[in-house]
C-alpha cells in the first residue's frame, strides 16, 4: 500500500489544483524558502484528518483555505485528495485504488469523501485502523521536530512505542 | 498487553542499538525503562554514547548527534512496526556532509518496505531520491508543483535548482 | 524611563521594518505594543507580510521565512544599541541558497560596527568571513583548532574542508 | 572594543589548552557534527559568567570539565580565558588588553581572575556594565534557537527591547 497521488486545490498558498504523484521509494519536495513545501505536508495531514489547527501553523480551521494575494481574491474553499494504490488489499474495500477527499468552507465546515462518496471523518479512520496511516506519528516528522523525541520527557515519550505495539 | 509493550520495546531497543553503531560507526545507544515494575506507565530514558566518547546525558550531545540519534530511534519503531509511507521535512537540516551520506542510505535501506516523501534542501539527500517535485512561486503567493525528474533506475543527473544547497 | 523604551521601541520598529523589506525584498513588517497605555509592562506583537502574500499570523510563515523574520528583528534591535560582538551558532540553518547569501551580505554590513562569530556548515557564509577557525576530532572524543585561513583583502580563497557543505 | 583570544584548557570537548584568535569583522567557525564548535559557544558564555548549567546543556556547572574518553582520563579541573582589546577604553581599566579568566573544579567552585587577579564575579559584571558584554541576550543567538523570538508570547519578548533601551 502507498500514496499514488495528492491533489491540492485552494489549500493553503495551491489556488489552483495541483497534482502531486507518487511511486514506491523515495520522493524528494525541494524548493525555496517560502514556496509552499511545508504546505504540502500539511495537506497530507490535514486530508487524513487532522483536527488540530495548531498542527497545521493556524489558529483556527479556515486558515488553511488560500486567503489571497496582493494579486487574486480569497476563496470561499479548501479541497485536498489523496489517492492510494490498494493492490495488496490493505485497506478492507474492493477497489485497487482508494481517493479519500476533505473539503473545508469558511464556516469551518469540513466534509469528507471515500472515492467520491460523502462519509464521516469516524469512516475515515475506520478504513485506515490496520493500516496505521494517520495514526501513527512516527509517520511524519515535522520542520524543527526531529529531536523533540530527545528533549521530551521520559513519561511523554511512552506513546510512539504504544503506537507500535 | 503489558507483554506486547515489553515485547516491542525489546525489538525496538534492539533495533535502536544496531542503527545507531551504524549510523555513528560504533559507539552505543539504548533504551531504559525508568520504572521496570511499571511497564505500562513507566517513562523511557535514552541512553546514546557516540565512539570514543564518555557516556553522558543526551543533553550534552551536539546538534547533529541530537538529530542522528534521533532518526536512529525513529527508524528503529519504524523497523519493528512499518507504516505504509513516511513524511520527513527537512529532517537534515542540522547535519553535516558525511552525517547527510548515512542519513540519504538509511532512506534508501528503509524505502524497500515504506514509502518515503522527503522535504529537503539538500543535494545529497534529493541525489538519492526516485522522483523529485520541485514547487516554486513564481507568482508570489501563488504554489505550483514543476519539473519532475525521475530516474526508476540509477541516480538522478539532472541539475539541481538553483534554490538548492 | 517609560520615554526610553518608547524611543527605543519607536527605533527598533523603523530599522525592524527597513530591514524586514531589505531581506525579502519588498512586503512589509512592523512591531505593535499590546497595551498602548502601558508601555512599561505591555507586551510585543509581531506583525509580517511578504512581498505579494497577504497579512497573516507570523505561525503561518514558513521555517526560513520565520528565520528571515527573526533575522531581522534581532539586527533591528542591534543597529539601535550594538553589542560589541554577537556570536551566532548555524542561524543559516533553514535557509536556502538565495537567503543565505542575503543573510550573509547584512552580516558583513553589519561587521563594520561589531564583531561576530559564526558557527556554520554553510559554503556561502565561509566565504564571506575574514577568519575560517577548523574544529576537528581527530582523537575521537578531543577537539583541536586547525587550519586558520586569514585573507584581510579579498574573500577566502582557500577549499572549504570535506564536513562542509 | 572586541574579542582578540579565546583560550579553552579542559573545557568540554577541549582536553588541551587550545587558542582561537579573533580579528575585528567576520569569524567563521566550522567542522562536523559534534567537533566541539557549540562548545566554544559555550565557553564564551560561560567565561562571561553563565550561571545556569542548563543554558550549557548540562545538569550541573562541573559538566564543562572534561570527562573523559575512552583513551583518556577526565580532569579535575577546566579553565578559560577571554582577551578583549580595549584600545577604546570602553571597559574602565588602564590596560589596552583585559584578560578574564574563569576555572571550576569537580567540587562546582568557579574562581574568577581579572588580568590574572582574583575577583569576584560581581567585579566582572560591573566591569562590563556599560559595554553590553555579557548582559545582552542579543549578542548570542543559540543552535536552533534563531526562531525563538517569533514563537515566545509578547509579554516575554519585552525583555530584548528593554535590555537595548
Ligand atoms: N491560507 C493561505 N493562503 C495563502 N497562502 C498561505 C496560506 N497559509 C500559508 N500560506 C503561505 O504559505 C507560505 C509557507 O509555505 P511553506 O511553509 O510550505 O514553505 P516551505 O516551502 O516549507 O519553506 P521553508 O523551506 O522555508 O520551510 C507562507 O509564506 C504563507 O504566507
Ligand atoms: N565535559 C565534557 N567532556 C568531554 N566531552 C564533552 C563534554 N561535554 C560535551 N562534550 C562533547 O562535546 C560534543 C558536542 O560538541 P558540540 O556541541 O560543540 O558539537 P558541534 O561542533 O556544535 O556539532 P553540531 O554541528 O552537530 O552542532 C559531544 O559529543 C559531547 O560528547
Ligand atoms: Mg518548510
Ligand atoms: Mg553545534
Amino acid at each position: 500500500m502507498h500514496l499514488k497521488k495528492l491533489e491540492l486545490f485552494g489549500f493553503k498558498s495551491f489556488l489552483d489544483r495541483t497534482g502531486f504523484n507518487f511511486e514506491p521509494g523515495v520522493t524528494a519536495i525541494v524548493g525555496p524558502n517560502g514556496c509552499g513545501k511545508t504546505n504540502v505536508v500539511d495537506a497530507i495531514k490535514w486530508v487524513l484528518g487532522e483536527q488540530s489547527a495548531l498542527a497545521l501553523r493556524g489558529s483556527h480551521m479556515g486558515d488553511v483555505i488560500f486567503n489571497g494575494t496582493d494579486g487574486r481574491k480569497p476563496l470561499g474553499m479548501a479541497e485536498v485528495s489523496l489517492v492510494l494504490d490498494n493492490e495488496d488489499g490493505s485497506v478492507p474495500l474492493d477497489y485497487s485504488e482508494v481517493m479519500i477527499t476533505r473539503r473545508i468552507f469558511r464556516s469551518g465546515e469540513s466534509e469528507y469523501f471515500i472515492n467520491k462518496t460523502p462519509c464521516r471523518l469516524k469512516d475515515i479512520n475506520e478504513l485506515f485502523m490496520d493500516t496505521g496511516i494517520g495514526t501513527r506519528s512516527y509517520s511524519l516528522i515535522e520542520q524543527g521536530k526531529v529531536d523533540l523525541i530527545l528533549s521530551s520527557r521520559p513519561e511523554d515519550r511512552r506513546f510512539l512505542f504504544e503506537e507500535a505495539a | 498487553t503489558r507483554s506486547m509493550f515489553v515485547e516491542t520495546f525489546r525489538k525496538v531497543n534492539e533495533q535502536f542499538g544496531r542503527l545507531f553503531r551504524s549510523l555513528f560507526d560504533g559507539g552505543k545507544a539504548e533504551l531504559i525503562l525508568v520504572d521496570e515494575r511499571d511497564v505500562l506507565e513507566s517513562g523511557i530514558e535514552i541512553i546514546a554514547r557516540p565512539p570514543g566518547k564518555k557516556l553522558q546525558s543526551i543533553s550534552l550531545l551536539s546538534g547533529g548527534e541530537k538529530a542522528m540519534t534521533a532518526i536512529a530511534l525513529l527508524f528503529a519503531i519504524r523497523g519493528v512496526k512499518p507504516s505504509p509511507f513516511c513524511v520527513l521535512d527537512e529532517i537534515d537540516a542540522p547535519l553535516d556532509d558525511s552525517n547527510i551520506g548515512r542519513f540519504a542510505r538509511l532512506v534508501r535501506e528503509s524505502s524497500r518496505n515504506s514509502q518515503f516523501i522527503i522535504v529537503t534542501h539538500n543535494r545529497t539527500t534529493i541525489a538519492t531520491s526516485d522522483i523529485v517535485h520541485g514547487v516554486t512561486m513564481e507568482e508570489r503567493g501563488i504554489s505550483k508543483q514543476i519539473s519532475v525528474r525521475f530516474e526508476k533506475e540509477g541516480r538522478l543527473s539532472a541539475k539541481p535548482e538553483p534554490a538548492l544547497r
